[in-house]
């Protein structure tokens, strides 16, 4: 689900 | 990353070194509110919890160390520190900051990025991040003058949501190509929480006065 959502920000 | 990311995260670490430096050099944090603290301490410990379960780098992930660290440290002084917890404007930190843990916890459980505890308690960290600068701004209101520290500091925190905008913005063309309603919104309203304080603190930066805000 997390693919192409950018949670490498903080 | 992007220049934009960079810098909205340094932005960031600065305005927590600025609120550090003015606590450890004058012993006060006058002029700071603890509900917004207290707010932080919540949005990085519910937005982080992926420590445990995802790994980026060692970048993100001693940002994220530093992050949490540093804003239960703040926390820690204002509260329990003996000098400067005596310090605390706490009559003008009136804010009633548990309705908005409430409401973001509510907004989270009806829009969430995903249905799993872990992404109900990210989403909910991105809507309380968004309003947690507002028991802040209601005590600069209230105060008399506000010290270039303190100033400074929440400067630099409208300043690093404004630079993850632009961020947002070049990754959106250069590399995801996907709308992302939750964070964009949310960083929006956070920024535009900043824009009457931007306008007076570049007002009092160019006429060399004191910051004051309008009651």
């Amino acid at each position: 689900a997390r693919s192409g959502d950018s949670k490498d920000e903080l | 990353m992007n220049v934009f990311r960079l810098a909205g995260d340094m932005t960031h670490l600065l305005s927590i070194v600025v609120l550090l430096l003015k606590i450890r050099t004058t012993k006060s944090c006058a002029g700071i509110s603890l509900k917004t603290q207290e707010l932080y301490v919540l949005v990085f410990l519910t937005r982080y919890l992926d420590l445990f379960t995802r790994y980026f780098s060692v970048y993100n992930v001693l940002m994220k160390l530093i992050f949490i660290g540093t804003s239960v440290a703040i926390f820690w002084y204002m509260r329990y520190h003996k000098v400067v917890k005596q310090t605390y404007s706490k009559d003008l930190d009136s804010f009633r900051h548990y309705h908005l843990i409430l409401g973001c916890f509510l907004m989270a459980l009806l829009i969430p990025f995903d249905f799993s505890v872990t992404e109900v308690l990210w989403t909910f960290s991105i809507y309380l991040e968004a309003v947690a600068i507002l028991p802040q701004l209601v005590l600069l209101q209230k105060s008399r003058n506000i010290d270039n520290l303190t100033g400074n500091y929440v400067f630099l925190l409208g300043a690093y949501r404004a630079l993850y905008l632009l961020n947002w913005i070049y990754r959106f063309f250069t590399e995801i190509h996907k709308i992302r309603w939750i964070p964009w919104i949310s960083g929006l309203v956070q920024t535009a929480l900043y824009a009457d304080f931007f306008y007076y603190y570049i007002q009092s930066w160019r006429k060399h006065e004191e910051l004051k805000l309008p009651a």
